[in-house]
């Protein structure tokens, strides 16, 4: 369960002054899946790197399961990034000289909750792959692969240890419609199977059209907050 | 005038052996408007290198205004690249130490046609970020733009000089569908006007309604090939 109340983020370097999110106050429910629109640069990236637990808010506070997040340590937040949190980022953010399959497996790496052996993590990996199709290119490195291969691989890692929530900043910008659709129908599925919380950030009416509700943001403000009755 | 006859892209790389292209003919007529189109990894990108001059293909041909480009020198590319090409990248590639004017102006400082001094250059600059949207990011650097914005950025350095042709890979893929509409009539007004030709891939079939012709790809080969009469 999230809960943000009057969320702030200026960001500030001397030079350059935004003022990102200007009091975003918001419930999500544990096993929502809910989609965040809004134009470019209406602060969607702030608001989930914050949820993200990768930033903190300049004011306001931010409850995860019932516990302020704003708070808390770097490990308390390392932690929760790493048990709790599958992210997809709007850049991909794949390590350049890593395979594929090395890149999906790095979650498991960091797992503390229990330990994985290198060939189950590789089964595992190859499996993860192989659900966004991506069976012929396990051994490619991120330069030796397609725009839309590359954010396959970014979501395969963020699925890959089931975590309970996952974050998807703009998961399918790049893929075709057909490959974007079966992209939400594995969200779907995970939330509706395995009650995983999933937040995304898209463009696409038709990509929203499988979430349960729609948050519109607007120059860092919430505009409409929709529930969705035929998802 | 582009024209290409039979081209195949191997990617070798010992470990790892992709057949991208399967043998792409086509002509594409000054001042056209094309949109590509295809599943991802279908190939456009590696194609959308080789029409910019920025890879060789492995076998045929590729004609640009009559000279053919597989006999040029690296010299003899890149004087095409920066004099007549404007090139938008499917991840935006821009200079991360680098200010969006500067980043902006890059195409100028390459410019052999003729100098431009450093004034000018900020005017110009200043006027193409105007133009999509940025007006207020002109000192920020990529990491402090949003997705969509960095994108824009990209598209405001291709259009600087006014290029003989623009190859946009997936440029509105981090776009709102607003600023989406925005930039495709920017690129349909320099089409129209200036008789610019645009080669751009997108996924969206909105966006590629601006176009005057569809172009399919499909496991490196063409498999549609539309003309549209009411773009
Ligand atoms: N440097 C490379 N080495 C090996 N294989 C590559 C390399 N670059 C691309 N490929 C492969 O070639 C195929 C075509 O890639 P390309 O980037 O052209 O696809 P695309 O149509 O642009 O896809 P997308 O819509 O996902 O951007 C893909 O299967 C990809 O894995
Ligand atoms: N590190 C930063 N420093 C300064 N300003 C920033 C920084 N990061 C983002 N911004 C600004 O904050 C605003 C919100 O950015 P954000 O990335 O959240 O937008 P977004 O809604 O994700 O947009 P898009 O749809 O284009 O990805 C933008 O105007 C951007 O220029
Ligand atoms: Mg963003
Ligand atoms: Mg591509």
């Amino acid at each position: 369960v999230i809960e943000v109340n009057k969320l702030n983020k200026i960001y500030d370097s001397g030079e350059v002054k935004v003022h990102a999110l200007r009091g975003v106050s918001l419930f999500i429910e544990k096993g929502d899946l809910v989609a965040i629109m809004g134009p470019s640069g209406s602060g969607k990236s702030t608001f989930m790197n914050i949820l993200g637990c990768l930033d903190k808010s300049t004011s306001g506070e931010y409850f995860l399961d019932g516990k302020n997040v704003s708070n808390m340590t770097k490990d308390e937040l390392a932690d929760i990034r790493n048990d709790l949190i599958g992210f997809v980022f709007q850049g991909f953010n794949l390590l350049s000289r890593t395979s594929a399959l090395e890149n999906v497996q790095l979650p498991l790496l960091y797992s503390r909750a229990r330990a994985y052996h290198s060939k189950e993590r590789d089964e595992l990996a190859k499996k993860a792959l192989d659900s966004v199709g991506l069976s012929g290119r396990y051994n490619h490195q991120p330069n030796q692969l397609s725009g839309g291969q590359q954010q396959r691989v970014a979501i395969a890692r963020a699925l890959i240890k089931n975590p309970a929530m996952i974050l998807a900043d703009e998961p399918t910008g790049n893929l075709d419609s057909r490959t974007s659709v079966e992209i939400m129908n594995i969200f779907q599925t995970m939330n509706r199977r395995n009650g995983i919380t999933v937040v995304l950030v898209t463009h696409s009416d038709e990509i929203a059209r499988f979430a349960d509700r729609v948050i519109v943001l607007r120059d860092g403000k919430v505009k409409e907050d929709i529930r969705n009755d035929n998802p």
